[in-house]
């Protein structure tokens, strides 16, 4: 129980923010408790959840700072069964602030253990900025495991090789039992070959991590955010949200057999 | 003469990697003599550019750091006017690195401005990560002006409060002259009204720093680092390309009257 999973790709722009939304709200919709964690200092997941910037006050940057308690900076999502805690532009202090401190990289993990004991939460996701710097280190210290959104681009399929060389240093250096999820193929456009490349590429050369659910490009996906709430509940018959419902219920298979 | 811009936002995937290829290459195709600086750890810049990620040991990691002199790091790239200083991972290490050095803003102004004495390039062009850290920063300091491509989509106008915001302490604290250039509209699909309304919310609250050029989204764009060629050069008669071309025709303009 309480598996916590990092959405990580240094990667910008390739799906990582809306793939933690609306595979959260998947989860939440079968039932399952699942926590949001936004680690961005852009407050994209936050934003997509329909919290107001003006009322963020306790957020991620003040667990990762140690000012709050984790447990105090939970708070309700609109969605039910799915809770967040939400991100401001302050978390950029976070990278300056942690540099020296012999511990900088566990902060994130510390607090999540303590929320352990509780065992409020079936799943705990970690949307993390589009960098390999210290926010993305906490986040990969703090997971049993990495979810990887790929957009269906040639640049992004160019970026995987070092996004698996750091994810092997973490395990090394900071979090030996960090594993690979898998890799969920975003923004598939079958209107051109460069998708499909890309795809075949993928499974060729990572083969089963690769889940099975590809999430087409879909532009009430994009239109989602712009009104708070997940693609699940903006339009749940278009091609972006039956995707992101099925991929939570191959998240689920996957877990079980695990 | 000589004038440097940082291509930047900290929003990922917006198309600072491909207008910064693409703009620099419509403007040497104008017999213009430009110099791309690819700041960005991934590479993307050097690699849209045809640099094999082996035959980078000198690049803008060497440069920052002060191994080498910039002037050493300069090589041709297969575009007549167009030169590269390209990058690797070894980037990565520039943040931790310089966070205690007090210059750290300004490693790479430093390096520009000997540059300045050869008066060889009328525009360089400095290829920005998806982060507000160390390196984006060098990048602003030793800018005189700021580009920003905007993604027509909903997290991307929300995140430009946020760089403004970066820009103006950029300006008070470590560059005085830093200008913001302009916006630039990126990825329009004339097929989703989103795009209209970001475009549309992007003019009235920005004005006349809205470039005019509008990038539409154009798959032959996205093919072409592929290839490692600018779109330019890949497909000169598709509309991502005769847009860039725009661009670079508007740019100037905007140039000369300034
Ligand atoms: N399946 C999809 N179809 C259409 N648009 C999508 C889809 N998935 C994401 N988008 C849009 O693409 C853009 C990038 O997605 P998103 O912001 O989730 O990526 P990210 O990896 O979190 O970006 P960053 O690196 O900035 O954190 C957003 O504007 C989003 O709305
Ligand atoms: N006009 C366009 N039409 C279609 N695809 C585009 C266009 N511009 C960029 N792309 C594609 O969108 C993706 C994101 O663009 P790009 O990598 O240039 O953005 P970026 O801001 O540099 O990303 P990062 O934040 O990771 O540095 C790339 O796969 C690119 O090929
Ligand atoms: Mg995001
Ligand atoms: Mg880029």
């Amino acid at each position: 129980k309480q598996k916590v999973f990092a959405v990580a790709n240094q990667k910008g722009g390739v799906g990582k923010t809306t793939t933690a939304i609306n595979l959260a709200t998947g989860l939440a919709a079968v039932g399952l408790k699942i926590l949001l964690i936004d680690l961005d200092p852009q407050g994209n997941a936050s934003t997509g959840l329909g919290i107001e910037k003006s009322d963020r006050s306790i957020n991620s940057y003040s667990v990762i700072s140690g000012e709050t308690n984790i447990s105090d900076a939970i708070r309700k999502s609109k969605i039910p069964n799915l809770d967040i805690i939400v991100a401001t532009v302050d978390l950029l202090g976070a990278e300056i602030e942690l540099i020296d401190q012999d511990q900088r990289g566990y902060k994130l993990d510390k607090q999540i253990k303590s929320l352990k004991k509780q065992l409020k939460y079936d799943f705990i996701l970690i949307d993390c900025p589009p960098a390999l710097g210290i926010l993305t280190l906490n986040a990969l210290t703090a997971a049993d495991s990495v979810l990887v959104p790929l957009q269906c681009e040639f640049f992004a399929l160019e970026g995987l090789s070092q996004l698996m060389k750091t994810v092997e240093m973490v395990k090394l250096s900071f979090n030996p039992s960090l594993k690979l999820e898998g890799i969920i193929l975003t923004m598939f456009d079958k209107r051109n070959n460069l998708s499909e490349q890309v795809a075949d590429d993928a499974r060729k050369n990572l083969g089963a991590t690769v889940f099975d659910t590809v999430i087409p490009r879909n532009v009430r996906v994009s239109e989602a955010p712009s009104h708070g709430i997940p693609a699940l509940l903006y339009d749940h018959k278009c091609s972006g949200s039956v995707a992101y419902m099925n991929l939570a219920k191959e998240f689920i298979e996957r877990e079980s057999v695990a």
